[in-house]
């Protein structure tokens, strides 16, 4: 089956969304076939691909309920081998109806369960926070890739985060890992970064990956096209520093 | 009693809470009495006061549950006529367990409700999500400030925050209105900064303030030092920004 990775910080604006879409279209063009799921009721990963997902179909909203299959809910995206299940405004009422619901937590591995055969990877961009939707993402990955901005509040959300993938792992998921940690928006002319990811990597060693993607403007201007930046622009440093983060983690998977 | 004033946008990493700490300081050291309520159980408007919140005594989550008044749940700031209700990490179950509670949406109102006469502006800061925590906040608020980062995925949640608004003023809170909208991070040599801040004041009007928060290095390193950043380096861009932009709220709100 797919390899399922959450995109998941419950700090705001670290670069979630731009990661799960760039590091899914850098893996579609290795050959992988790269499902993203937008699990955040903002729904910017369907933005970001180029989708009009307001008036759309089945979302994942539909998926998590049960009253549609996962596999009716995939949408094409401009860049091959790669799909998604886009969001809806109606999640940000999902957590509240979910609350009381049976099996709210493995519902979206439930979902997912159905559509193994047809991915190599899936990747879950997560809302900002740790709140039931992130939660249903930690039990269905096998992995947790966190993008973390090299600032002051971000370190600090950092052990609250690992703590909780603990927490997911004994009691949810047994399978569950952290994939690594990846340096997001870094401006190697501020002092601050340098000393957060010295920080960072003090604290996790290698589990914090060697690419760091730097803060490049082209990648904020992409999603206005509704493209991802390595289609808008491939040669900045910001699409270039994804190509590398999926080959540093193609060889960190296929190596494990 | 105090002007409440609620700090929100779901979209994560806009400023809230770098702009609920500045603009708080800002109006204390105008000699106004301001009290902060960190209602984001990342707690960084907590940790940005220099506060070491987590082995604290009661914090804004006994104030929710009605378990303690919100008066024994204030801590003093090191800034002079300025003091907060610190966060908790329990606030992320907060959502679960209030749903299915009483008077779920008006528990903080109700607790501000006893505070009235110590204080002459309350600034809640918000969570990034319009979960429970945020509706209780906008039903508390006499008015929303929204700080926007002149990106893409910042403007494209705006229009879903402005209806939750109206939402919550026609159900609940028939006062609430939008006190304005502030450009933070702007960053003068990015187009984009440009062409959103024209977006904007297109759709708003004068509602977008005046004011333009830079994005300067400076007002990020202050967290970690535990103070404001008019404290931290007061001649900075950033902190003087803040400075102007309590004094044009002022203006607008002794103008209204
Ligand atoms: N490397 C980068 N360089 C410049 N801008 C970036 C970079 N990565 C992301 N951004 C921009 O920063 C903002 C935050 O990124 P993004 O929305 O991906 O974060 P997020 O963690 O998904 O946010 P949220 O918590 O709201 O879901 C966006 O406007 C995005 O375009
Ligand atoms: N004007 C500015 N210049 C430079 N950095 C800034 C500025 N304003 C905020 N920051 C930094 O940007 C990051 C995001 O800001 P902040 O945490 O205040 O946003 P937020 O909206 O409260 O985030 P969240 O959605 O996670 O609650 C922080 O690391 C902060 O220090
Ligand atoms: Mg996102
Ligand atoms: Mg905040």
């Amino acid at each position: 089956g797919p390899r399922v990775l959450a995109i998941a910080n419950q700090k705001g604006g670290v670069g979630k969304t731009t990661t799960a879409i760039n590091l899914a279209t850098a893996l579609a063009a290795c050959g992988k076939r790269v499902l993203i799921v937008d699990l955040d009721p903002q729904g910017n990963a369907s933005t970001g691909v180029g989708l009009d997902w307001r008036r759309r179909g089945p979302t994942i909203y539909e998926a998590l309920l049960g009253s549609t299959p996962l596999n009716d809910c995939v949408v094409d995206t401009p860049v091959p081998n790669m799909a998604i299940v886009p969001s809806s405004v109606d999640l940000s009422g999902a957590e509240v109806e979910l609350v009381a619901a049976e099996r709210r937590d493995t519902r979206l591995r439930a979902a997912l369960h159905q559509e193994r055969a047809r991915w190599d990877y899936v990747l879950i961009d997560c809302p900002p926070a740790l709140g039931l939707l992130t939660v249903n993402a930690l039990v269905a990955a096998d992995a947790v890739l966190v993008p973390l901005q090299a600032e002051f509040y971000a370190l600090e959300g950092l052990s609250h985060l690992l703590r909780t993938i603990e927490r997911v792992r004994r009691a949810l998921n047994p399978a569950l890992v952290l994939q690594g940690v990846v340096l997001t928006m870094y401006d190697r002319r501020n002092n601050l970064c340098d000393l957060v990811a010295k920080d960072v990597r003090a604290y996790l060693g290698d589990r914090v990956y060697r690419t760091v993607i730097p803060r490049n403007v082209r990648v904020s201007e992409a999603p206005s096209h509704g493209k991802p930046v390595l289609l808008y622009d491939l040669a900045c440093a910001g699409a270039q520093a994804y190509v590398h983060l999926a080959g540093e983690m193609l060889r960190r998977e296929e190596g494990a």
